[in-house]
């Protein structure tokens, strides 16, 4: 069935999230599920790395602050080294 | 800044470039000369010198692409990723390649491909992102980047010269007057150079200029030089004084009627603040100089010919100042640009000048060159 408007929204941002944590952020491609984890998962440590190095609150949650940067036009190079 | 793991450079200076296909948002021309202005951002600040060949295998190969495009990174259709490029080394090291989805602009209304590609070939040269947003390596496009007063950032200049070092000088290039407003990069090693305003900060010495500071630690001989807005982005340029309470572990910062305070590299909050709460009369509009007396806990500042007396414990003015600098530090003056303490001297500088004054025997124990810190 197709989503409602927001639901489909969560789900795009979600996406969105794991893929650029993958791609920049060297985010295990098997991490899944990580918006509903507790603090101390990998997940939530990867966005706050990220909100670090972007210099945005770290908080460790997908504020708006932090899609808004994440879907701007970027470099396809990765952010972090191994 | 951060580079790339191994630190991968050119182990040579000058390299080859191909622009193996082009976009067909831009005439050719355009492109070419946007490559070239990109290359040339580099050139300017390293050793590094650029040619272009048109055919067979250059150090830098220019694609653009879409999709698919050979490499282990897709690039993704119109928006998010614009374009990537590889470190230093042979094969597809040092290549960029510029995703072909992308509207690209000589201006911003597009994608700027000026600002793209200079960004791309820092990563050529071995540059990874960096986490300073006003950084050319920062990793997102910023469409709002002014390309009449495009510059790159100290981060960059410091992050490429890590790498290369800074461009060979060359006697033989004259010095060539500018009509601009904006003060020329300072030599440090310039015999006339004057300074601004000079402090320790948590036992470093600090020397400002216009728009940079050298830092200078004891334990090593070459100074560092970086933009003061790279580590203080609120603070002007063109500071009167500084000072450090290093019992509070404090600078203060003057620049006309106003001054901040700093820790590290934070300003603090609540500043800046008006000098006359400090207890100067109105017609004191700026302080030349000023400087703490560790022991004493008072901090001198110095205002055309004549000095005020602070103590740091009550936070007031002491009585009867201000007085005529002569006639307490006898052979210093009459106007002073900064003083610094170091060794249980003060150092006054005035123009190109220092002097080493014993503030026990009050008296002047050494002439020197302002420079005389940095190992000219």
């Amino acid at each position: 069935l197709p989503l409602n408007g927001a639901a489909r929204d969560e789900e795009d941002s979600m996406d969105l999230v794991q893929h650029y944590l993958e791609d920049y952020y060297n985010l295990a491609k098997d991490a899944k599920q990580f918006a509903k984890r507790k603090d101390s998962s990998p997940v939530v440590k990867k966005i706050q790395e990220m909100q670090k190095f972007l210099g945005l609150k770290v908080t460790g949650k997908l504020d708006s602050d932090t899609l808004q940067v994440m879907r701007k036009p970027r470099c396809g190079v990765p952010d972090l080294g191994e | 800044f951060r580079t790339f793991p191994g630190m991968p450079t050119w182990r040579k200076t000058h390299l080859t470039y191909r622009i193996v296909n082009y976009t067909l948002d831009l005439p050719r021309d355009a492109v070419d000369s946007a490559i070239e202005k990109a290359l040339k951002v580099w050139e300017e600040v390293t050793p590094l010198t650029f040619s272009r060949i048109c055919e067979g295998e250059a150090d830098i190969m220019i694609t653009f692409a879409v999709r698919k495009h050979g490499d282990f990174f897709d690039f993704d259709g119109p928006g998010k990723v614009l374009a990537h490029a590889y470190p230093p080394g042979p094969g597809i090291n040092g290549d960029a390649h510029f995703d072909d989805d992308e509207q690209w602009t000589k201006d911003t209304s597009g994608t700027n491909l000026f600002l793209v590609a200079a960004h791309e070939l820092g990563h050529s040269l071995g540059l990874q992102h960096s986490d300073k947003p006003e950084a050319l390596m920062y990793p997102v496009y910023n469409s709002s980047t002014d390309l009449a007063r495009f510059r790159l950032s100290q981060d960059d200049v410091t992050g490429i010269q890590s790498l290369y070092g800074p461009p060979p000088a060359s006697p033989d290039d004259p010095v060539k007057p500018t009509e601009s407003a904006r003060p020329q990069t300072p030599a440090k090693c310039d015999p006339t150079l004057s300074l601004d305003a000079v402090t320790t900060l948590r036992g470093e010495i600090l020397f400002f200029k216009d728009r940079h500071f050298w830092r200078k630690s004891l334990r090593t001989l070459e100074p560092g030089f970086y933009l003061i807005s790279s580590f203080w982005p609120s603070l002007p340029s063109g500071m009167d004084a500084a000072y450090e309470v290093t019992s509070r572990d404090i600078v203060f910062i003057f620049k006309g009627k106003q001054f901040w305070a700093i820790r590290g590299n934070e300003v603090q909050a609540g500043y800046p603040r008006g000098i006359h709460i400090l207890g100067f009369p109105p017609s004191v509009k700026k302080i030349d100089a000023a400087i703490f007396d560790k022991q004493k806990k008072k901090t001198y500042f110095f205002v055309e010919d004549k000095y005020w007396r602070f103590d740091e414990k009550k936070q007031s003015m002491d009585p009867g100042f201000p007085r005529q600098i002569v006639e307490d530090f006898p052979g210093v003056g009459p106007k002073v640009d900064a003083v610094f303490e170091a060794f249980g001297f003060f150092y006054f500088f005035s123009g190109s000048s220092q002097l080493e004054f014993d503030p026990n025997a009050k008296k002047v124990t050494r002439i020197l060159k302002s420079n005389s810190w940095f190992h000219c």
